[in-house]
């Protein structure tokens, strides 16, 4: 028998453990979830999408990314905690029942596999693809600029050894292909999360630009709202704002990407670290990291279940 | 695999536009190799630095000789990464 009960997620674990874990989730939720290969990696590895589906075709859906720079372990191991809850909270908790009763949730949790790979094996440290650039010994794109929005402005480097690099054209990683293309296809997507750490930060569109984005208000007072459930558990203190503003100018990110696009709710999260770990936050704060984090996720769902555009 | 023996992390709560002017220049000093794991980019967010041990003392003599205070958050690096690993393996065998 294959169970997720014995699953410590309150650990971080290995890309292949994540991967079969993904399958006893799927074997034991088998009416709500499926695991769906959206593409492979620069180094082939399968992209899974976790999907949760009560019924429908495409269903108005969120999305929700997790480890898109690979040394964010907080963020890939939140992934995998909040995915067993979504499917474990099926049917017993009322707003998430209503919200998968109408919405589908699409859940990629290794972002970026083959960098995630590489931390556990070569350099805790990395960030990046592991992409080659042609004329450069350097390897690696950073896949949080690497999408069509602002490509190749401030906020990014056109060096090949830069953490920051943007890579030689939008969308040129496949690891963001392969996100663009389903979202394209499905075409009914109406929030887009993308879950990094470390500084506690919630924030909306643009990072591009410091003008505000049409919806600036709502999604501000969304945040705000959202950051006040979540330090209700640990008393975790958030900031929201722009990207741009509340931190700094930052070319061809995801959400500044699925914004424009027409995905009124994108944000991202930065999870804590509330101490003095940064990117090595110790395993026994991955739970109360995720914990908290839910509260701020059903927040923002429910509201975009209650919002329909 | 890389190791990351004697590295350090060093945080620093910015107190005003002057300092950020200053950490925002060692940026640029490629030869430190430094990893700004939270960047310089205003004085109500810390900045966070991995130092490799070769630029440890030449990038605290630069912090020091502008008065900018800061802490070691890591002391050694390599070990919270053994830690880590250590607890990785524990809960495997688990």
């Amino acid at each position: 028998e294959r169970s997720t009960r014995s699953f410590n997620f309150g650990a971080y674990h290995p890309l292949e453990t994540i991967y079969s874990w993904m399958d006893t989730l799927v074997a034991q939720y088998p009416q709500l979830v499926t695991k769906e290969e959206i593409g492979r990696s620069y180094e082939n590895r399968p992209m899974y999408v976790l999907k949760f589906s009560t019924g429908g075709t495409k269903r108005p859906a969120i999305w929700i990314d997790t480890g898109i720079h690979a040394r964010e372990w907080v963020s890939q191991a939140t992934g995998v905690w909040t995915a067993n809850k979504i499917a474990s909270e099926y049917t017993t908790d009322a707003s998430l029942t209503s919200l998968l009763n109408t919405m589908d949730i699409y859940m990629l949790i290794l972002t970026n596999p083959d960098g995630y790979a590489y931390t556990h094996t070569n350099d805790r440290m990395w960030r990046k693809t592991r992409s080659r650039t042609s004329g450069s010994a350097c390897r690696g794109v950073d896949p949080n600029r690497n999408w069509d929005a602002g490509f190749g402005g401030p906020g990014a480097s056109k060096s090949p050894c830069s953490d920051s690099y943007h890579g030689p054209s939008a969308h040129s990683e496949i690891e963001v292909k392969n996100v663009v293309n389903l979202i394209k296809s499905h075409g009914n997507f109406k929030s887009f999360i993308s879950v990094h750490a470390y500084s506690q930060l919630l924030m909306y569109p643009y990072g591009y630009s410091c003008r505000a984005v049409p919806h600036q208000q709502e999604l501000d007072s969304i945040g705000r709202v959202a950051v006040e459930k979540l330090a209700v558990l640990y008393g975790t203190k958030y900031k929201v704002g722009s990207i741009c503003n509340i931190i700094y100018q930052a070319s061809g990110g995801s959400i500044d990407w699925s914004y424009d696009v027409g995905i009124k709710y994108s944000f991202a999260f930065e999870l804590r670290d509330t101490g003095r770990f940064g990117f090595i936050l110790p395993a026994n704060q991955i739970i109360p990291t995720a914990s908290e984090t839910w509260q701020a996720l059903k927040y923002i769902m429910g509201y975009v279940r209650d919002h329909p555009y | 695999e890389r190791v990351f023996t004697g590295d350090q992390v060093l945080r620093v709560n910015v107190r005003s536009e002057e300092d950020l002017q200053l950490l925002r220049a060692m940026e640029t000093q490629e030869e430190w190799e430094l990893d700004f794991w939270l960047h310089p980019v205003s004085t109500e967010l810390p900045v966070d630095i991995r130092v490799p041990r070769s630029s440890l003392s030449s990038v605290k003599e630069y912090l020091q000789a502008h008065a900018i205070p800061f802490t070691v958050v890591i002391e050694n690096m390599q070990e919270v990464l053994d830690e880590e690993k250590a607890e990785m393996e524990m809960n495997r065998m688990q």
